[in-house]
């Protein structure tokens, strides 16, 4: 019921203790919360890897990646798509033929990147989906 | 580390193996689109007027996101101790908006060639297009140059500066030019002048060997030819950041698609 679960959520906003856990918090327990799919932060270092030379800029990108188990719940502050749900309940009655669904990017950024050519020219090119903005279970 | 995991438990935070920094270069290289890791000849070319152009640009597309990148503009900008550097125009900020590539060369002439009693006075320029990635086309492109204030004999005067794209070449005779641009100037101006070359750089690209390159000549209200330098253009023996240069803004034609390694 939706109207039970916007009840819940005001509660939960109303209780001092929740503050701390940040956007997007769900009470699973501790397990599960492990587990879930979930973005985790991955900085890649252009100057880490040597390439200060001929990347002018930026210096590197935060880049993330998901990982984490898709499976029942899905869990409600996550995006899941229809057919992850389809897929969890298939998964549920054949596990050993039918994976769980996959945990992926739903939103992805574009960077640029600034950096010298061979000739030394420069280049500023766009580059699409190269930050995970959010994840998901597809 | 190269990888640094804030929220998971194991924390990834170590310093990557040789053979896995390698690996992280091919794969990070592969989704940047490149063959190879790039190896510019760089001198004085990181403080000339191309790197600086693109820089502006680079800030203007990530003005959001300034805090992240001003360290490594300020680093860039403290730099140079003349005034001057190269900022985008409006026009460039419309180009910018619908391009997925920006691209400035650097001008190859490092010698006057000695040219014809006629043309004297004319400068050459050339750019090498040969390294733009495949499927990106052309959908703007200019040729920019420097003015200073003249404050010599030529201080009430007003120019006559064309920029003609060498359609042939001889061994005995003076180069077929085409006219793509003439404009008036006064004396006393000062700053970047942009000359559109869009339809010469498509040809560039799609013909090289008719990349002949450009070249200006400059003429008093009287019709003498003089040296562009005279008029206040800056060539080579000027200060880096106001290099004459060339940028393109470029839109990807094709879907460019890994290939599997």
């Amino acid at each position: 019921s939706t109207g039970k679960r916007r009840q819940q959520s005001r509660n939960r906003s109303n209780h001092p203790q929740e503050a701390h856990k940040g956007p997007g918090h769900t009470d699973y327990n501790s397990s599960d919360q492990k587990t879930a799919c979930r973005k985790h932060e991955l900085y890649v270092s252009f100057r880490e890897l040597g390439w200060q030379d001929w990347i002018i800029a930026p210096e590197g990108y935060a880049a993330n990646y998901c990982d984490g188990e898709c499976s029942f719940p899905l869990n409600a502050h996550m995006n899941a798509t229809n057919h992850a749900i389809v897929q969890t309940l298939v998964h549920l009655m054949n596990p050993e033929n039918v994976p769980k669904p996959c945990c992926a990017p739903t939103k992805l950024h574009a960077i640029s990147v600034l950096y010298f050519d061979d000739n030394s020219n420069v280049i500023l090119k766009k580059y699409k989906n190269m930050v995970v903005r959010a994840c998901g279970c597809h | 580390g190269n990888l640094v995991d804030f929220n998971n438990d194991l924390q990834l935070h170590r310093r990557l193996r040789t053979h896995e920094k390698r690996e992280m270069q091919k794969e990070i290289l592969s989704i940047l689109g490149l063959p190879h890791r790039p190896r510019p000849h760089l001198l004085n070319g990181k403080y000339n007027s191309a790197p600086l152009f693109m820089l502006n640009l680079y800030n203007t597309i990530n003005s959001e996101e300034r805090n992240e990148v001003d360290g490594i503009l300020d680093q860039y900008k403290s730099m140079f101790t003349t005034p001057g550097p190269p900022l985008a125009t409006s026009q460039d900020n419309a180009y910018l908006n619908d391009a997925d590539m920006v691209m400035s060369f650097v001008n190859l002439v490092e010698y006057d060639r000695e040219l014809s009693p006629h043309r004297r006075h004319h400068k050459e320029f050339k750019f090498n297009l040969s390294q733009i990635p495949e499927g990106e086309a052309v959908t703007a492109a200019e040729f920019r140059i420097y003015k200073e204030c003249v404050s010599s004999t030529f201080r009430n005067e007003t120019f006559l500066l064309s920029v003609f794209q060498v359609v042939g070449e001889h061994p005995d005779r003076d180069a077929d030019l085409f006219l793509l641009e003439s404009r008036h100037l006064w004396a006393v101006e000062e700053g970047w002048l942009d000359f559109d070359i869009t339809a010469t750089s498509n040809l560039w690209v799609m013909s090289p060997h008719h990349n002949l390159g450009l070249q200006i000549s400059v003429e008093t209200s009287s019709g003498q030819n003089i040296s562009p330098r005279e008029a206040g253009l800056v060539g080579r023996d000027g200060a880096l950041e106001r290099q004459p240069f060339m940028v393109a803004f470029f839109k990807v034609s094709e879907v460019h698609v890994r290939t599997a390694r």
